[in-house]
Formats: C-alpha cells, structure tokens, sequence
C-alpha cells in the first residue's frame, strides 16, 4: 500500500503541464522583470 | 353580509369536519371581504385569506391557495397577530415548494426553522415542527436546479450543526461536497418525498431524477477535465443524447463552466480558476500526498 | 510563562485609581499583544476585505506597558468614512463586557482595533478624534492598527499601537518611526495629524497551549508557503501602489520643473533638501515593491522547479 502510495504521488508530478499555464507562468514572469527595469 | 358569513364559516366547519377542504375553502371564498358594507380589520381579512389558503393546500391545490396568499400578502404587514403571520409563513413557503420554486421554498422553511419565539396565543410550537422545517429547507434545496446559489444555501444548512442530527444528514453531506450520488442513496432519498416532489416533468423524468442529474454532472465536472457523452451517460446512468442535453442547458444557464465539441462527443469542463491557481492547488495536493506517504511510512516504523 | 494569563483584579483597581498616566503623556511606553489576540484582529482585517473594520481589546496595564488578552469583534463597518464608528457600537460593547464579567472573564477593555487595507499603519484625523475621546473617558485606552493588505504582501503582520497627546501638548521632536508608504491621497491627512500621537513598541507573547497548537500549525504550514503565490494574490494592492507611485512622480515632477524655471540658485536649500527627500521616499517606495515583486517571482521559480520540472 505505502508502495502504491508513493506511485499515486510520483504520478501527480509534474503539477501542471499546459501551454496555458506556460503563457500565463511567462507574462508573470516577464511583468515582474519589466516593473524591475523600470523601478532601475 | 354578516349572517351570510356566518352561515358560510358554519358550512365551512361541517365541509372540514368531512376533510372536504376545498369545498370548505370555496364555501369560504364566497365572504366578501372587500364590499366595504362591514368594516373589517386586516387581521380579520388576513385569517380568512390564510385559512383558505390553507384548506387549499391539504388538497394541493397550489394555484388556488397562492391566490389567496397573494391577497394575504398585502395586509400581513399591517398584522400584529404573530400566530397568524407565522401562519402565512408557512403557506407561503409551502405553495413555493408545491409550485416548485425549490430554492425560494428552502429559503423560507430555513427561516422557519430558526424560529426564536416558540409560544403563540398558547399555541406552542415544538422542537419537533421546527425539526420538519428544516428538513423540509434540505429537501428542498437538494431538489433545487444546481449550480452557484443553490450551493449557497447548501452551505448554509451544511453548517447549521442542527442538520447533522437529521436522518437526512448523509445525503445532504454528499450534496454539499459536490460527490457523485448513486442510485440506492436516490432511492433512498425518494422515499422521504411528498407526491408533488416525485411528479413528472414533461420529458417523462421526475423532480428528483433531473435535480441528481444536474447533480452530479456538476459533479462529474469538478473531477474530470473532459469526458466523453457515452462516459459521462454511462456515469449518469441516462443515454449519451440526454447527457448532451442537460450538460448544454447547464453551460447556456451559466451554471456549470465548460464547452462541448459535437463533432468528437466530449465535453471540455471550465473553471474560471486561473490555471496559476490550479497550480498551486496541485501542489497543496502533491504536498498532502507527500505527507500522508511519510505519516504512514512512520506508522509502519520505517 | 502562563503567569500573564493570571488576572489580579485588585492590583488592576489600584492601578486604575492611581492613575499614573495623568501624570506623563509619553507614560505608556510598550504593548504586549498575545498571540489569540493578535490572530483574531488579523483574521478579521482580512475579513473586511478593501472595507475598514473595527473591534475592541481587552487587557490589563503592567507598569507603562499595555498587555492584551484578547479581541472581539464590533458590528461597526468603514471606520474611515464616518465621524466615530465606535459609537454605533457602544451598546454592544457594554454588553459584551458585561456578560464576559458573569463569565468570569475579568479583563477590562483596554483599546480599540481598526484596518487601514492597503494603506499603511498610522492615525487619521477621524481616527485621532476618536482616541482622543476614549483617552478623555475611557483611560487606560489603546489604539490599534492593522493593514491585512499588506500584511500578505509583506509576509509579516502590518500593525501599528499609538498613544495620542493631549490636546495642545506639544511633543519633543521624535525620532522618525520605521518608514512606509502612505498613499498620494492619504498623505495630508498623514501629515496633519501624526505630531498628535506616538508610537508604542509592540512585542507578542504565547502560552504554552498557544506554543503547542501553533507548533501542530507549523508542520503544515510548509504546505503553505510552497503553495502560496504573493504576486496572484497581491495584484490589485501592487496596481495600486505603482499608480500612486506615478502619481507621486508626477506631483515631484511638477514641483521640481517649476522650481527649475527660477533657476536652482533661487531655490532655498531646504526647498531643495525637501524636494530630494520626496525623490528618495519615492526611490524608496518603488525599490520596495519590487523587491517583494522580485521575491513573488523567485517563489514561483523555485515552485516551477520543484513541480513542474521532473518530467515522468
């Protein structure tokens, strides 16, 4: 059981995978960059 | 017009005595209330108008009885009688459930059910009624299309501790926390119904079968990110066609996120959760996995 | 460490009748705020969301320190936009001190709480009034003051404890309290009024029940801080702190480009030095919430290395 326990999690990663979430993760990332820049 | 009255509540009596209570509501109906000959208080009208409405209510005659609770409606205000204005409470909320405006009806036998003065005119009104009330506002509500305010007031009678007391605590759990019910808790559930509630819709299905339907395809919705109709029938236990339907009225209501692609047979489930949020969610979940691994990893003394 | 918890009621009616705050307007010094206390206030800033909320503190006096027990809520909304919100409220709080006496809960109130969502601890005009009033009537009297919104921002609670002067005192020159940002549209009511009360320093205390349930807390807490994403949460508060920004460049913009039509030499040295002041402060403002920007985004990198990285 602690076996299937430990695979149900391993199958759980990587967390999210969707190209959604990759446009979403990058403008996030590139709006927090920009507002550096522009607090330089 | 006063020995008319007289004579009509005398005959109204002799009616209810025979439980013939439409007569005696009709018998009623004839006072005129409005002719202007008699001055008449409204708490006088209010009694007539409540006490038809009512006598049309134990032959579940809802369109008769919300005439005369409409007529009711504009002098309950002026009424300082509580007995009787509880009295119209009561008819109120029940014609809305005869009519089956489910919601509206839960709303009101819960208010009901939160009755702080318990004494009327030496009328006492016991833990038992108030009890009936609230199981009357879960049936309801369960009953209730599904979607955004009726999980509302699920939530609210969820947290009333009142209910976990009540024998239809399981399945109101169920509801609330949005799992998939199936048939014999139906079944179940079918049993506590009054006849209205189990009446047929035009299509054939009843009350119910529709309400655990939409149940539990918002259900369904919550666990799967898509699913095809022959799945999502087979889930539901109806044909894929009628999966189609009820999931599109759903979406076209605004009570359930998604889209449907005709052509593949799937329906893509929403959620307006932004997916940077569904990440997070994800790794609340891939940290509780992680946890309970190393809680039962200490418990084997690993 | 529980001894705090143990209320000397005699020792407190000495205090009250000796009054020894009449004779110093600086008498109080610190405040002890127990961890129940502190939790319940945060939990009901947040609550209120961007509307202001208020709620009363119970305690005792120790010396020239106030200690509170506890918290309660009051039915008062929008503290900032009304004359004295607490008087909506006076016959509850009678009442709830009242029953909370047949309870056997002894502690007397001791202050008053509100939110400043998103703009900084201090006392406004309406706030000042107020505590002037309950340290007119209600001695020994605390005022409180919490911002949920950037207490999530900041990862750490923002609160503030203040004293006000009595009417016409004048208070020696303080040193500057810890700097933060008050917004454009604060910064005159700010001004006007922050001579007229002090700052009190602020330490917490916990029982050992306290001690053992938040240590339960804290082996899940990790679940919360690899799962928590300042810059989602935050968005509407950092919109709003860089368009107060803009709109405090503009305001030192203006100034400085009409002081620069006579010529710097024209412009008096402390003309001068208050303009830069105004420059640094905004330097500073915006160097700050891009740090915490800065410190979202590594949050969410490390996250997405953690997670999202391990390819099955």
């Amino acid at each position: 059981s602690l076996l299937r326990q430990i695979s149900s999690l391993l199958r759980r990663l990587p967390a999210i995978e969707s190209a959604k979430f990759q446009d979403d993760f990058l403008t996030e990332y590139n709006d927090t960059l920009l507002m550096t820049y522009l607090a330089m | 017009e006063e020995q008319v009255s007289v004579i009509r509540e005398g005959l109204a009596e002799l009616y209810v005595n025979e439980e013939e209570w439409s007569k005696a509501a009709q018998m009623l109906s004839g006072i005129d209330l409005e002719s202007g000959i008699r001055m008449l208080d409204d708490t006088y009208k209010l009694s007539k108008c409540v006490k038809i409405a009512l006598l049309y209510l134990e032959d579940d005659d809802a369109v008769n009885a919300e005439t005369f609770i409409k007529k009711a409606s504009f002098l309950v205000n002026n009424s300082k009688d509580e007995g009787l204005n509880l009295q119209y409470k009561v008819c109120y909320a029940r014609i809305l459930d005869l009519k089956r405006k489910f919601l509206e009806a839960a709303l009101r036998y819960y208010e009901l059910s939160q009755l702080e003065k318990r004494e009327f005119e030496g009328r006492q009104v016991d833990e038992d009624e108030l009890q009936q009330a609230l199981t009357a506002a879960v049936t309801c509500t369960i009953l209730a299309a599904a979607g955004p305010q009726r999980s509302r007031v699920l939530a609210t009678l969820y947290k009333d501790e009142r209910c976990s007391k009540l024998k239809i605590y399981p399945i109101l759990q169920k509801v609330y926390l949005e799992r998939i019910l199936r048939k014999p808790e139906v079944d179940a559930f079918a049993e506590e119904l009054k006849p209205h509630q189990k009446a047929l819709l035009p299509d054939n299905s009843t009350v119910l079968d529709r309400a655990m339907i939409e149940h539990n395809l918002l259900s369904a919705s919550k666990l799967y990110t898509n699913i095809s109709f022959e799945e999502l029938g087979a889930l539901l236990g109806i044909g894929s066609q009628k999966a189609e339907k009820i999931a599109a009225r759903m979406i076209s209501e605004d009570r359930m996120k998604g889209s449907i692609d005709q052509v593949e047979g799937i329906i893509h489930f929403g959620t307006d959760m932004e997916e940077l949020q569904q990440w997070d969610q994800q790794i609340v979940n891939i940290c509780q996995a992680l946890n309970d691994v190393l809680d039962s990893m200490a418990k084997k003394g690993l | 460490s529980d001894s705090v918890y143990i209320y000397d009621e005699a020792g407190q009616a000495m205090i009250q009748q000796q009054k020894p705050w009449l004779r110093e307007p600086h008498y109080f010094k610190s405040v002890r705020i127990s961890a129940l206390a502190l939790l319940k206030m945060v939990v009901h800033a947040r609550s209120g969301g961007t509307i202001e909320v208020m709620g009363i503190m119970q305690g005792k006096i120790e010396g020239d320190t106030i200690i509170v027990m506890d918290a309660f809520v009051l039915p008062v909304e929008g503290t900032e936009t009304r004359v004295n919100a607490q008087a909506d409220a006076y016959e509850y709080m009678v009442e709830y001190a009242q029953t909370n006496k047949t309870v056997g809960r002894l502690e007397n109130v001791v202050g008053w709480y509100h939110s400043h969502p998103g703009y900084g601890c201090w006392l406004s005009g309406i706030d000042v009034n107020t505590q002037l009033q309950n340290q007119k009537y209600q001695e020994p009297f605390l005022a409180v003051v919490i911002d949920p919104t950037r207490t999530v921002s900041a990862g750490k609670v923002e609160i503030g404890a203040f004293r006000t002067y009595p009417e016409g005192y004048k208070p020696p020159d303080e040193q500057p309290s810890e700097y933060q940002t008050i917004p454009l549209n604060k910064i005159e009511d700010f001004g006007v009024h922050c001579k007229q009360y002090y700052p009190l320093d602020i330490t917490y205390f916990k029982s050992s029940l306290d001690s053992h349930l938040l240590d339960l807390l804290w082996n899940k807490y990790w679940v919360n801080t690899l799962s928590s994403s300042p810059l989602l949460g935050n968005r509407d508060y950092v919109a709003g702190q860089v368009a107060d920004l803009a709109e405090k460049l503009e305001h030192v913009e203006n100034q400085l480009a009409h002081s620069g039509c006579v010529g710097t030499f024209f412009v008096p040295p402390h003309k001068k030095k208050e303009e830069e002041s105004q420059l640094s402060k905004i330097t500073k403002d915006s160097s700050k919430i891009t740090v915490e920007q800065v410190h979202g985004l590594m949050s969410q990198v490390i996250k997405d290395a953690l997670f999202n990285s391990i390819s099955p």
